[in-house]
């Protein structure tokens, strides 16, 4: 995908990565969306 | 290592305003987050965006401000517990090998 955002969120001192592309094409690659 | 989850993030279609939460959201973390990361990811990134067009800050984001729902078999929305983790949401409701796909609505004030 052409962009994809990362933001890390914290609850009860766990950090977890989140990222988000505008498009699933090229981004989820385990599982082919329709 | 902590597998990763990829999932679809709609708002939901009866209890978010679909003029205003219009966006359908492509989003991979790992196993290990829970509903409430996901709810306080999800507030986060509206206020950034709505602070990008002039409007809330970052300073109230809280994973209470939104919930999240999950369709069951019978089509309906159910309420996910906000310390599960995507990973038990993935084996307990979803079961299927396509990315898990959830709904978001504005919490109701109680």
């Amino acid at each position: 995908p052409e962009e994809v955002t990362v933001t890390d969120v914290t609850i009860n001192s766990l950090t977890v990565t989140f990222r988000e592309a505008l498009v699933a094409k090229g981004f989820f690659r385990s599982w082919e969306l329709e | 290592p902590t597998s990763e989850i990829e999932l679809v993030f709609h708002p939901h279609p009866l209890l978010a305003n679909t003029q205003h939460y219009s966006q359908t959201r492509y989003v991979k973390t790992t196993a290990n987050a829970t509903v409430d990361h996901l709810s306080k990811y999800l507030a986060l990134r509206i206020a950034l965006e709505e602070e990008e067009g002039g409007g809330s800050s970052l300073q109230n984001v809280s994973e209470k401000q939104y919930t999240i729902y999950i369709t069951t078999a019978g089509g309906q929305f159910s309420t996910l517990n906000g310390s599960l983790t995507l990973e038990l949401v993935n084996e307990k409701y979803w079961k299927v090998s396509k990315p898990l796909e959830l709904y978001y609505a504005p919490t109701k004030e109680q």
